[in-house]
């Protein structure tokens, strides 16, 4: 990140006595007359003329007030220009940031807040959450909001308390009672400076309420009642009994639930709680028999309609409240019990036949009743009579068959049985089964119509004869009967027999389809996407290749990475398309020395950086892609809190152009926040740094030429698992024996300067695959980053990781290196770039704490292993 | 060279001191 340090003016103030604020000049002025110009908001954008320049000293002066809430900071540019008016310098940014002063009170958003809490909360239970800002500048102590609860009504005791920080409000206590207060009342004060004595302040209401529990147990008004009920009666409103509860009326912790313990088996007494009045009204539902219970005590409970509250459910205890109830007798009438009898009469009987008796019950007795006559009431037909004194019925007559084709069999009538002394009458109901066996069907008679048109369409006719020897004729019993003839049997024979053949047909017919028999339904098999088949047609789907497991002396083993579609690289002239001369020199070298007779096409496709169109390639080619998104996820995060809170332009590169000996598939991050867009910086930066940079700002990247094919493509280093750069942090880069003239130079750089910030955690890269990561992030400025940070997996503050595999010849290198030719030994040098401030370069890698400098210089080691390590490389610095 | 400096509030002698702004990678 590239910063430059901004004039600083005070909001509020005068400050034309610090003019001038800043000086501009170009060198261009020794030998030429240049005019100084400045432009953006506050100069020839509104607000107009805050900043002036004196366009031939090039001092800039600042002329007015300025107010921070309104503009936090000016960009000017500055421009140099000759008398032609053509620009000499490109332009200049100054940052002009304005100062905050306390010049704003803090600002509830509400002027009183509402808020609820049960009763009996615990301690520290969050009651509500007050809100206020600042309009002075966030995370500044005159933005910064303490608040402080100035009065509690009722005062009786503090019962709240306040975070100063946050504004939330708990209960000090559990001991809130709704029925001591429903409601509290807090003055609340926020003062900005964090409640310091210079802080502006400002008030506000908070309005508490007490919301109810069932923490009151109810209980009647009297502990027992006495009630005389008479018998044979129903009351709607025998008994008042009033409940008393303590919680907030009319809430279901207030409204009782009155109910029977014990006495009331009979289901005589109901009980109807009128919940305005919290008053159970005590019924009589099914009348009581003296002769049967004279006395009785009921015992009722009571409790709520609501649960009880969990602090008091322990203590509840049903207590009964008695209710003696004494029932009275009164004089009652005969009564016909029960109140219908039936009889049964048959054809045999003859006039004045005793069919029966009925006779009427006296109810204080239990016998049949003296004071009562009986008479016929409801008496169909006729048929019967009733003895007026005994109760006997007898039939009138001998029952005809018009009387039983009259009442179709069943008699139903009434008798009544009168107390002439009590004027009450009591009415019985008769019933008389007419039973048909004396009624003989003789003859049944099926006579044809005599119409030929309609030969189905015939009338019966029943002959009966009945005891009286008279035989009647010409009742029709069933009319216009359905009738088949012959052709309409064999109809009906031929659908049989198709309703039958379906099954069978069914059964053969073979819906599923024969394998290669054509159409039918096809069975789709479960967990699939019915008739998608991804591969089947397509040849075999690409199996990941487990990199570890593929032999390094494999000829074939591009091939196989890239089917796997890990990054791997070719070193041959893509990177040298970016190299310095040193680098491209190098990239020369180490393409004669590790070439191998494989085609140059192979890593095409998986060339270049991890932009948009090749993060296609990636999902394609399978490298982890939720592990990317992940990965910048977090990083976004990371710089999200940035100083200044300036944008931050990530960039991903994929190294496809390491080379031998790098983990397949290596990824760099790279990061350059800021709005400096003089990128002369990149003049001193390494091609990886330069790319990176490059793609962080937006520039076009010119993708890799094709390889010429007069150039023999060499093949890459032998394919590491990602672990395996671990041995590289202990200066132990892994080699393959079949690649023993290698080179493995890193690049590490190392941030330096204030305002670091502490690093975001990053997923171990490692574990998703063949993805080495490099991190990049800032880190913070306790962090003393040392040069031996090489373990990608532990390296957080490292920016970028060259290496470069391969033999370099010649024996001079950036004019700091020493090199052997390695094209045909097996020596390998490690180069380490650190770039840290430090004006020296010590050998020994040891840098100073870059908090303390903001130079940067580059530092690289040069690590000689004596000549023939092959593999496994001990290097020591 | 195109430089800017900015002055700098914070002497304590009272004198006037220019600093000249510069790039600072972090």
């Amino acid at each position: 990140e590239w910063i430059k340090f901004a004039a600083a003016c005070r909001e509020g103030e005068d400050n034309s006595k610090r003019n001038p604020i800043a000086k501009i000049h170009s060198d261009c002025a020794a030998n030429q007359q240049v005019t100084y110009h400045i432009s953006g908001v506050g100069i020839d954008q509104p607000p107009y003329g805050i900043f002036v320049v004196n366009q031939k000293t090039g001092e800039i002066n600042i002329t007015s007030i300025v107010d921070r809430e309104v503009t936090p900071f000016f960009i000017i540019y500055c421009r140099a220009v000759n008398a032609q008016g053509q620009d000499l310098e490109r332009v200049l940014e100054l940052r002009v940031r304005i100062l905050d002063i306390n010049d704003n009170p803090p600002v509830f958003s509400m002027s009183t807040f509402l808020g609820q809490i049960e009763e009996n909360s615990n301690a520290n239970t969050l009651v509500m959450r007050l809100n206020a800002t600042d309009a002075d500048e966030p995370n500044n102590l005159n933005s910064k909001i303490a608040f402080k609860i100035i009065s509690q009504e009722p005062s009786d005791s503090p019962m709240f308390i306040i975070n100063r920080n946050t504004g939330e409000i708990r209960t000090m206590n559990n001991f809130l009672d709704r029925e001591q207060y429903g409601q509290y009342s807090l003055a609340v004060r926020g003062s900005d400076r964090d409640g310091g004595a210079d802080g502006m302040s400002a008030q506000c209401e908070c309005s508490i309420k007490i919301l109810d529990v069932n923490d009151n147990i109810p209980y009647t008004e009297l502990s027992s009642y006495s009630i005389t009920v008479k018998e044979n009666a129903l009351y709607s409103e025998l008994l008042k009994i009033r409940v008393i509860d303590l919680d907030e009326e009319f809430s279901a912790n207030w409204i009782a639930v009155i109910f029977f313990i014990s006495g009331n088996e009979g289901n005589w007494f109901a009980i109807e709680m009128n919940e305005r009045t919290n008053v159970g009204i005590l019924k009589v539902i099914k009348p009581l028999d003296y002769e049967a219970v004279k006395n009785l005590q009921l015992s009722i409970g009571v409790r709520n309609k609501a649960e009880f509250h969990h602090s008091i459910m322990s203590r509840y205890k049903v207590t009964a409240t008695a209710i003696s109830v004494t029932v009275l007798n009164v004089i009652e009438d005969s009564v016909f019990r029960p109140g219908s009898k039936t009889f049964i009469v048959t054809r045999n009987m003859e006039q004045n036949y005793k069919v029966g008796e009925f006779v009427a019950i006296d109810l204080d007795t239990g016998g049949p009743s003296t004071t009562v006559r009986y008479v016929m009431g409801n008496n169909p037909a006729d048929l019967l009579a009733i003895d007026s004194k005994t109760g006997i019925i007898t039939l009138r007559k001998k029952v005809t068959w018009d009387q039983y084709h009259m009442l179709n069999g069943k008699y139903k009538g009434t008798i009544l049985s009168i107390d002439d002394a009590l004027q009450r009458t009591c009415t019985g109901t008769v019933l008389v089964n007419l039973e048909d066996g004396d009624w003989e069907i003789l003859k049944t008679t099926t006579i044809k119509a005599d119409d030929r048109d309609k030969p189905e369409h015939t009338t019966t006719f029943s002959t009966i004869k009945n005891t009286d020897d008279r035989v009647i004729t010409g009742v029709p019993l069933i009319k216009d009967n359905v009738h088949f003839g012959p052709a309409g049997i064999g109809l009906l024979i031929m659908g049989f027999l198709v309703l039958g053949l379906v099954p069978f047909l069914l059964i053969c017919c073979d819906c599923g389809g024969a394998p290669g028999g054509g159409a039918g339904f096809e069975p789709v098999p479960e967990c699939s996407d019915g008739a998608i088949h991804s591969w089947a047609v397509e040849g075999p789907q690409p199996q990941l290749m487990d990199l570890t497991q593929i032999p390094l002396d494999n000829a074939n083993v591009i091939e196989c990475v890239d089917t796997s579609g890990v990054y791997t690289n070719e070193y041959c002239g893509r990177e040298t398309q970016d190299m310095g001369e040193e680098e491209r020199m190098r990239g020369f070298e180490l393409t004669d020395a590790v070439k191998t007779p494989r085609g140059p096409e192979t890593c095409q496709e998986y060339s270049g950086t991890l932009r948009r169109n090749s993060m296609r390639e990636c999902r394609e080619g399978g490298l982890n892609m939720n592990f990317m998104e992940s990965y910048f996820c977090q990083k976004a995060y990371a710089y999200a809190d940035e100083e200044e809170g300036r944008p931050s332009n990530d960039c991903l590169l994929i190294y496809d152009i390491e080379g031998v000996g790098s983990p397949a598939g290596s990824v760099g991050c790279c990061s350059f926040i800021g709005e400096d867009l003089d990128d002369s910086f990149l003049d001193n930066l390494g091609p990886k740094f330069k790319k990176l940079a490059d793609i962080t700002l937006g520039k076009s990247v010119e993708p890799y030429p094709d390889l010429d094919p007069s150039c023999p493509p060499e093949s890459t280093g032998p394919i590491y698992p990602p672990q395996e750069t671990e041995p590289l942090a202990s200066g132990c880069p892994p080699l393959s024996p079949c690649y023993g003239t290698t080179t493995v130079i890193s690049e590490s750089t190392y941030p330096s300067g204030p305002g670091v910030q502490h690093p975001m955690p990053i997923p171990d890269p490692l574990g998703y695959g063949n993805v080495t990561v490099t991190e990049s992030y800032a880190t913070s400025g306790t962090l003393k980053p040392s040069v031996h940070i090489h373990d990608n997996r532990h390296a957080s503050n490292v920016l970028v990781t060259e290496r470069v595999v391969g033999p370099i010849s010649g024996a001079d290198l950036h004019g700091m290196l020493e090199m052997p030719d390695l094209r045909d030994g097996s020596n390998v040098i490690v180069t380490e770039r650190v770039i840290a401030p430090s004006s020296s370069l010590p050998t020994t890698l040891t840098i100073s704490d870059p908090r303390e400098s903001s130079n940067v210089v580059v530092t690289e080691r040069v690590i000689r292993p004596t000549s023939g390590m092959m593999g496994t490389l001990a290097m020591h610095p | 060279e195109f430089q800017i400096q900015v002055r700098d509030y914070n002497t304590k002698n009272g004198t006037i001191k220019w600093h000249s702004i510069k790039r600072q990678k972090r």
